[in-house]
């Protein structure tokens, strides 16, 4: 459904900001 | 380099006080400006990454940490943490003990408090690269006090004690 779709986006994105911290941190 | 950054969104005001002090420090120290809005950008995942206005804000503060990093290729402090970690506790320190000695000579102004106040984020700051050690916890401590009651006494008209 629809609601599925976005909050599985939203968590993709909470997931994005962590990782790209990881990497900036790392790099 | 200065951050155009949309407003802080209301979840994540208690972060406003490092991106300010971040932005005086641009043009100023490179690195001291780049782990203020690190740790900013800490905190704020900390408090919300849900709400679309706190994830438009930490992703552009996002943005600005890696262009920043980038455009400061030859700073090794921005590129090595441990490096970075020295930086900030030196510059933190140096600020701490510039209040702490105008203090104990008694002369109080707003440069003092300023110092005293700055000294206590970039100690915080410091969390960045993990737990704080006794000493700076204390200090950190003390400087917030210190900013805090010295600012109160110049706003009474008092003489700070």
């Amino acid at each position: 459904s629809n609601t599925v779709g976005q909050s599985t986006a939203a968590s993709a994105e909470q997931d994005d900001l962590t990782s790209r911290l990881a990497r900036l941190r790392q790099q | 380099m200065a951050a155009k950054l949309p407003p802080v969104p209301p979840t994540l005001r208690s972060v406003q006080h490092y991106l300010k002090t971040a932005t005086e420090h641009d043009g100023r120290d490179a690195a001291v400006s780049y782990y203020c809005r690190l740790y900013a950008v800490q905190k704020s995942l900390q408090i919300d990454k849900k709400s679309p206005d706190a994830v438009k804000f930490i992703t552009t503060l996002m943005d600005h940490l890696e262009q920043a990093k980038k455009q400061n290729a030859d700073n090794e402090a921005i590129h090595t943490e441990t490096i970075g970690h020295a930086h900030i506790e030196q510059y933190a320190l140096k600020l701490f003990l510039y209040a702490d000695n105008e203090d104990r000579s008694s002369r109080f102004g707003k440069n003092v408090v300023k110092s005293f106040y700055t000294a206590g984020m970039l100690f915080d700051v410091l969390e960045t690269f993990g737990e704080l050690n006794d000493d700076i916890e204390k200090n950190r401590k003390y400087a917030k006090w210190k900013a805090t009651y010295i600012h109160k006494c110049i706003k009474e008209g008092l003489q700070p004690q």
